[in-house]
């Protein structure tokens, strides 16, 4: 129920993006911009006149139902997951676990922050469930074997760092840059490739990969 | 410019919306 939903998204941080306009939504307003974006306004940018949103509103009310339905279950998956994440980063207190910990929820808050529901694009959020999924079965591991969990850290450190310092740059200023974004799920990726390869990738990723890219775009 | 779009179909079809919304507060 929204309720349940509402709990699991209440510890949510505050969005990366300085100013960023969804931040002080309630849930239930965001799930709603979400529905009508979904069934509505796929082209938002084509509709330019009367004509066009009237077309959009008749193409899109058939599907509202099937739209609602198809957010709630995306948005049900990615919060129950989030919450359960949540809770065992925070009782995970091992000081040489700490490396580990601080990575995983610096990944988590970049995920899952206020508002994150309207500012990332659904496309994107599509793929939040493997994820977390992904982010679930590291934590699985890193008992098991927390030095290979560090290892793997250095390992994406070598792209990470680079970007993230763009990135918190980008995002005090109030600015959203293509390429970083495109870097970033590329990050996402190799996370899965080195934390939880049990999870496929959506697309072929590694370091060296990421560093063309990131050279392609001229960063 | 979504924005303003997603204001227009809140004010153009009330009763979905409504409708809408009280599915979400279901079990």
């Amino acid at each position: 129920t929204l309720k349940m939903l509402r709990l699991q998204y209440a510890k949510a941080p505050s969005p990366p993006l300085k100013n960023a306009p969804a931040a002080h939504r309630d849930l239930e307003d965001e799930l709603i911009a979400l529905v009508i974006d979904r069934a509505f306004l796929d082209e938002a940018d084509e509709i330019r006149d009367e004509m066009a949103f009237d077309a959009a509103l008749r193409a899109g009310r058939p599907r509202l139902h099937a739209v609602s339905q198809e957010v709630h279950e995306l948005v049900s998956n990615i919060l129950g997951q989030y919450q359960a994440i949540r809770k065992r980063l925070s009782g995970l207190t091992q000081i040489n676990w700490l490396a580990s910990t601080q990575d995983m929820q610096g990944q988590l808050d970049r995920l899952v922050f206020r508002g994150f529901l309207q500012a990332v694009p659904w496309e994107r959020l599509r793929h939040y469930p493997r994820y977390l999924r992904a982010l679930a079965l590291r934590l699985e591991k890193l008992p098991l074997d927390p030095g290979r969990d560090q290892r793997w850290i250095r390992e994406l450190q070598q792209v990470q760092e680079a970007w993230r310092e763009r990135w918190q740059v980008a995002c005090e200023k109030g600015v959203v840059d293509e390429r970083l974004e495109e870097i970033r799920w590329l990050i996402e990726e190799l996370r899965i490739s080195l934390f939880a390869q049990e999870v496929k990738t959506a697309v072929p990723v590694s370091v060296k990969r990421i560093r063309k890219r990131w050279n392609e775009l001229g960063l | 410019h979504r924005a303003g779009l997603r204001r227009l179909v809140l004010l153009a079809m009330p009763a979905e919306i409504r409708e809408l919304r009280r599915r979400l507060q279901q079990p």
